[in-house]
């Protein structure tokens, strides 16, 4: 299985066009391999993405430059996985 | 693997392998009512297929609902497989359904895109895309919600194999699209389509790929209003409602621009719970209530289908 440790999705609050704008600049930079779960549409609608654990830094550091808002949105998509997993297999296991 | 549908497990999510095992429990307790259709194979071999739930008649004006188009949303073929079984539940018992059913059918895809869900489940959780291969490219899959023959190409879409929205080297090349529109096609009077996706809370109609309104864009609003206050009225969970456009972004090749350029006036798109706490990640505590208030969603539009027939 694909191993989601350290990845984190960031909500990202794109404020007027300029900066949704950089949130498009972003997705088009593949090398960071950014999967975005709601795309940047338009000012003020949320914009999230999983960001894996090698860019987080260099993600965050170009929002805050730019002075782009975010949140964590989940802090750690493989903690949600194991917690995923551990219920259907307790599921199974009762059923 | 359960014994019969009423123990089945519907508070769970499941693999591919499970839920087939379900449809074939539900057909072989509703013999007369359900029938298991292939409609095709997916690129890796799977059949894809799709459940009639019919009272009779030839031919009869139907709906289509179709969920997990876009793999990794486990939420809505979780909700599908209580929808079907909430479908054999309610027919004979609740008399607005049960008009619904004695006159129209139901088609249920309960997992549109097969090799991408069965991917999800043993290599990479967040696939989202069909398992294709592509010529001169090492990326695998395509979008197929930017796949289909409705501004094709056009923006809201990428050219690009190895971006999630990569539309593909031409529309329905993805014989998980292709499937669905000869089926379409075939059957010919199928009057609404509802496509099922999570998350974000919206319910949205045509179009996806140009800023222009649907010539009936009055009346789909009207009864996405009446479907997502109906949606409200069970646990008070907000959908915003509008075209894709407006209310998301331009996306072209989708599956209700498509469904809408074949006639079929009420064609339909939501994007289940949540509004961004647990994403496509959506715990399993969720599944019910969320196919619980989706229902009353979905009961809206095929009432309304079968009261404005054309």
């Amino acid at each position: 299985n694909k191993d989601f440790v350290g990845h984190q999705v960031l909500r990202i609050s794109a404020v007027d066009e300029t900066q949704v704008q950089k949130v498009k600049e972003l997705e088009d930079l593949e090398h960071l391999q950014l999967d975005f779960w709601r795309g940047p549409a338009r000012p003020g609608s949320p914009i999230d993405v999983r960001v894996p654990f090698a860019s987080v830094q260099a993600v965050k550091v170009f929002l805050e430059s730019v002075g782009i808002k975010y949140e964590i949105m989940i802090k750690d998509v493989q903690l949600l996985l194991d917690e995923e997993k551990e219920q259907m297999l307790t599921s199974k296991a009762r059923s | 693997q359960a014994r019969s549908t009423d123990t089945f497990n519907y508070a769970t999510y499941h693999t591919l392998e499970e839920i087939y095992g379900f449809i074939d429990l539900l057909v072989a307790e509703n013999p007369k009512f359900i029938s298991k259709i292939q409609i095709g194979n997916t690129y890796e071999g799977r059949p894809i297929y799709v459940l009639k739930f019919s009272t009779g008649g030839n031919n009869r004006p139907a709906i289509w609902i179709d969920t997990g188009i876009h793999s990794r949303e486990w939420v809505t073929q979780a909700s599908a497989v209580w929808f079907a079984k909430k479908i054999t539940e309610d027919y004979g018992q609740d008399p607005a359904f049960s008009a619904i059913l004695d006159n129209m059918d139901i088609f249920l895809e309960i997992v549109t895109n097969p090799d991408g869900f069965a991917f999800t489940h043993s290599k990479n959780r967040m696939w989202r895309k069909t398992r294709s291969r592509i010529a001169g490219s090492s990326c695998v899959g395509v979008d197929p919600n930017r796949n289909w023959d409705a501004g094709f190409g056009k923006g809201g879409s990428s050219s690009n194999p190895c971006s999630e929205t990569y539309h593909g080297k031409f529309a329905n090349s993805e014989s998980e699209v292709k499937s669905i529109v000869d089926f379409v096609q075939n059957h010919g009077n199928i009057k609404a389509f509802i496509s099922i996706h999570s998350y974000s809370q919206l319910l949205l109609y045509p179009y996806g790929y140009k800023n222009e309104a649907a010539p009936d864009e009055k009346e789909l609003d009207q009864l996405a209003k009446s479907a997502v206050s109906a949606l409200a009225s069970l646990y008070g969970t907000k959908f915003e409602y509008g075209s894709i456009i407006k209310t998301i972004y331009q996306a072209s090749g989708s599956t209700v621009d498509w469904t809408y350029s074949q006639g079929i006036k009420y064609s339909y798109t939501f994007e289940l719970r949540d509004t961004g706490r647990y994403g496509f990640l959506l715990p399993a505590s969720q599944i019910i209530p969320t196919a619980k208030e989706t229902w009353l969603a979905l009961l809206t539009i095929m009432e309304h289908t079968l009261n404005h027939p054309y």
